[in-house]
């Protein structure tokens, strides 16, 4: 056989551009012939997912030679934003398995990882300007903490492997880590007329609290370069508020009666236009749109619920129907485990299967594969999410129409032993064997 | 492939590939040159990837050279 002793890549675009956004191209097109061994992207984002595919060509044969067979692809991702959301707080994930998670990610052309790093039990994320939310709230501020050193490893990590990084922090609700660190930010409930000693979402009745956010989130905007803040917004429980006489006079005073969904959405459109106001644009959960809070056109919104209060799709159908850009999750909980091939519900799913417009359907922009943090920490994450996010990852990045299981399967099982020879952990898919296995043992 | 692409076409017609002189090349017209960070590790990445049976893990964030291994010797 002839010999090929290298590949030539040709960027189009004459940037070595600092970092993916939303609007990067990432399409690409491999030849390998007689002539020649040749990448071609219009961007360097574009040069990285075909040099994946192109590593994912080569093959080894039983003496050990390497191979690459003659082929020709055009590629390009269906949708622009491809995530993996993962929570650091319920259980606290150290750098390295970040990175690997990354390096995976990077595997199955995933382009954004969506870091819910804060949330009720812990605050991971070292502030410098607010540093005791995280001596005060972390599981162990020694221990279980994110350095500025560390989230720049993570920002520089995920960029060189064309990945986004998207942050969240939950807000008013899912806060409760932050109480400790910052008091007067959090609510104090009240068990008849006097204060039970608990807490409940962000106060949203005091200047403080948006003098609070607008220090947070000036230095979020600064250490998070992404143009997008993921801000939360989902489960805001009322009944603390509605146990605040305090909150019942603002209540009163505003005129929202007793509808306390006004009461968040006074609170979330300030926080809007306090990120808003740094240039940044923002995710938020589907009941910011649910609530009926006004937000801004260029809201992106996360359906991450599967049938309340409506099924799926037509809270897709609902989000665009409003003009609003949706990201899907609901179906992609893989901290949902069931028997059997679960892998093959992910990858059936079809986010475009609602009702409406062309118009509709070109303001889905793509989904997001998501792990809770409840049932998952360093010593199991690896194989609950892999090979089976990658499901989600080729709905989102293939063509419409490839649905075939049986050409899944076997595609999903021989990459499953391609991530085992790499070094990822990835959990198996059925009956079989790899051969990695046991050059590794 | 996993994720299939777009568009593709193979045929079991096959080239072979010496790990030890294989290169990832810039052709001189391209728009990304070498010093593009984003590049240069990428080749070094998947240098490492593509002909080491057991692939490290390095976690590292700054460029650096891929070196490709050194000839096997010659077995008795």
């Amino acid at each position: 056989a002839m010999e090929k002793n290298s590949l030539t890549l040709f960027v189009v675009s004459r940037s070595c551009e600092r970092l993916p956004t939303l609007k990067s191209l990432e399409n690409y097109t491999l030849t390998i012939n007689d002539e020649q061994s040749f990448l071609l992207a219009d961007t360097v984002w574009g040069a990285l997912r075909g040099l994946e595919t192109f590593s994912q060509l080569v093959w080894r044969g039983s003496e050990g030679t390497y191979f690459i067979n003659k082929t020709e692809i055009e590629d390009y991702p269906r949708f622009p934003h491809r995530g993996l959301l993962l929570d650091t707080s319920r259980h606290y994930l150290p750098l390295p398995t970040i990175l690997d998670t990354l390096d995976v990610m990077a595997f199955n052309k995933l382009n954004v990882f969506h870091w819910h790093l804060v949330d009720d039990p812990s605050f991971p994320y070292e502030s410098f300007t607010f540093p005791e939310l995280t001596r005060k709230g972390s599981f162990n501020p020694v221990t279980h903490v994110y350095t500025a050193q560390d989230i720049k490893e993570v920002i520089e990590y995920a960029r060189l492997r064309g990945i986004r990084v998207l942050a969240e922090f939950d807000t008013p609700g899912h806060t409760l880590s932050w109480g400790p660190g910052a008091p007067g930010l959090l609510t104090p409930c009240y068990s008849g007329s006097h204060p039970s000693g608990n807490y409940g979402p962000v106060n949203p009745i005091l200047n403080s609290t948006y003098e609070f956010m607008n220090t947070f989130f000036l230095e979020i905007s600064s250490v998070f370069p992404d143009f997008y803040i993921h801000l939360g917004g989902d489960e805001v429980d009322f009944t603390c508020w509605k146990s605040n006489p305090s909150i019942q006079a603002f209540m009163k005073k505003k005129g929202f009666g007793s509808d306390f969904k006004q009461l968040e959405s006074f609170y979330i459109q300030i926080l809007l236009d306090i990120v808003a106001a740094y240039g940044k644009g923002y995710v938020v959960w589907q009941e910011v749109f649910d609530n009926k809070v006004k937000i801004r056109p260029n809201t992106i919104v996360q359906v991450w619920r599967e049938e309340s209060p409506v099924p799926y799709l037509k809270e897709l159908k609902l989000i665009t129907k409003a003009g609003f850009r949706a990201l899907l999750s609901a179906p992609w909980y893989l901290n949902r485990i069931t028997y059997g091939p679960d892998w093959q519900d992910a990858y059936l799913v079809e986010p475009l299967e609602f009702e409406g417009t062309q118009e509709q359907k070109s303001l889905v922009i793509g989904g997001e594969a998501c792990m809770w943090g409840e049932y998952v920490d360093s010593t199991n994450l690896e194989p609950r999410l892999w090979p089976r996010a990658g499901a989600i990852a080729e709905r989102l990045w293939s063509s419409q129409t490839v649905t075939d299981l049986d050409f899944a399967f076997s595609r999903l099982s021989d990459f499953r032993c391609e991530l085992l020879r790499r070094g990822v952990q990835a959990q198996p898919l059925g009956v079989g064997y790899c051969e990695q296995e046991f050059e590794q043992s | 492939l996993w994720p299939w692409p777009q568009y593709i076409q193979t045929t079991d017609f096959h080239y072979t590939i010496s790990p030890h002189r294989f290169r990832f090349k810039y052709h001189v017209q391209s728009g990304a040159q070498p010093g593009c960070s984003v590049l240069d590790e990428a080749f070094r990445r998947y240098g490492e990837l593509l002909f080491s049976s057991r692939p490290e893990r390095q976690h590292q964030s700054v460029a650096g050279e891929w070196d490709p291994p050194e000839p096997a010797r010659k077995s008795k």
